[in-house]
């Protein structure tokens, strides 16, 4: 998989996406 | 000449990768298998990995003898509700679950033995229009369910002796989830495949929806077997029973795909189809660790290495019964096979 594919990867995908979401 | 007729198809080149039958567990007193798993269990100080079987009316837990025998239990007769499914829970002792219903699940039910009074017992867990359930780690159970107006999605712990009090509610997504599967070595997070093919993301702390991404058109209906995080990628791996056949993927019964969850664009990046010139459809199935194994339209089982994307064996039908279920036991070192007359074979793979 590349980037170009799939976007820019973050390894901290799980914790920015919980401050990112609605709670 | 038992072993003889249950010996396995091995395929071309792959003759180190096998099932070995080891036993057969018959229950007398049924004649239908709904379901077959194993769970842990401890009495008199001796702890040992039993085998669980499930027919309509009643649920069975069986425990190794000398000479790879088994011996029944305990039977838990259950009520007029048809059993429909086990659901195992991780990493536990003496608790496993089942869901009841007609069509689709109407009750989850606790089965339970106590160490301390020497007793098998059950428990109500949960009632409703029940779509998915899954065992999670720390003796939790996650549901989906629907009313008229709305879908929840909800997490229940368990004592030892049935419902604990504090439950959570997860944010629930429009759509119906199908299936769940914890992510592994993430604590907190959880996947779901949903009815119009999303997977879905939660943060089981804070009951968060995170993310929604979509698996593609040409994978109907896929379930969600297991989920794990690498590199920053969400590997997820999917059964597709309504695939379509296709000239390079063959008829695809396993997926795994890369999902970057920040963007939710994704990649296939092994597909486990059935070797040429083997027909049938993907009908159910089971997956741990790197090994799949699924019952066939055509009767026969099939298991793949899903890092190879390849079949590694194959049980044809057998000639009494065709195979209806297939699981791994909680390591993918020993498959449970169940037969429509209610027979379970273990195989070692």
């Amino acid at each position: 998989c590349s980037e170009s594919d799939l976007g820019p990867i973050s390894l901290n995908w799980f914790e920015e996406l919980s401050a990112e979401a609605p709670s | 000449d038992v072993a003889g007729r249950l010996t396995p198809v091995l395929l071309d080149g792959l003759r180190e990768e096998s099932l070995q039958l080891v036993s057969k567990l018959k229950d007398s007193s049924s004649s239908c298998a709904v379901d077959v798993s194993t769970m842990w269990w401890e009495a008199a100080g001796s702890r040992g990995l039993c085998v669980v079987t499930a027919c309509e009316s009643s649920v069975s837990l069986w425990k190794p003898l000398a000479s790879d025998r088994w011996g029944k239990v305990y039977t838990w007769q259950l009520g007029e509700i048809p059993v429909i499914q086990i659901v195992p829970l991780p990493d536990t002792c003496n608790l496993v679950c089942i869901a009841l219903g007609d069509l689709e699940i109407g009750e989850i039910r606790l089965l339970l033995y106590s160490s301390e009074n020497d007793a098998f017992k059950q428990s109500l867990v949960k009632t409703g229009n029940i779509k998915a359930v899954l065992g999670l780690k720390d003796r939790r159970l996650v549901s989906s369910s629907r009313t008229m107006q709305e879908q929840q999605v909800e997490i229940v712990s368990l004592s030892e002796t049935g419902r604990s009090k504090d439950g959570q509610t997860l944010m629930p997504p429009e759509e119906t989830v199908l299936a769940f599967a914890e992510v592994e070595g993430m604590r907190d997070a959880l996947v779901g495949t949903t009815a119009v093919n999303s997977i879905v993301v939660w943060n089981l702390k804070t009951g968060q929806l995170l993310k929604k991404m979509h698996v593609g058109y040409s994978y109907p209906a896929s379930i969600c077997h297991r989920a794990y995080s690498d590199s920053g990628l969400l590997f997820v791996v999917l059964s597709h029973p309504h695939a379509k056949e296709s000239e390079s993927c063959g008829n695809p019964a396993f997926r795994v795909i890369a999902f970057n969850p920040k963007t939710a664009r994704s990649v296939g990046v092994m597909f486990s189809s059935l070797p040429p010139g083997h027909a049938g459809r993907y009908l159910e199935g089971d997956v741990k660790d790197a090994s799949a194994v699924a019952v066939l339209t055509s009767g026969a089982v099939a298991v793949w290495d899903l890092l190879l994307g390849r079949c590694t064996a194959l049980l044809p039908p057998d000639p009494e019964g065709s195979w209806a279920l297939a699981r791994w036991a909680t390591t993918s070192a020993c498959l449970l096979a169940g037969q429509q007359d209610g027979t379970v074979c273990l195989y070692r793979y």
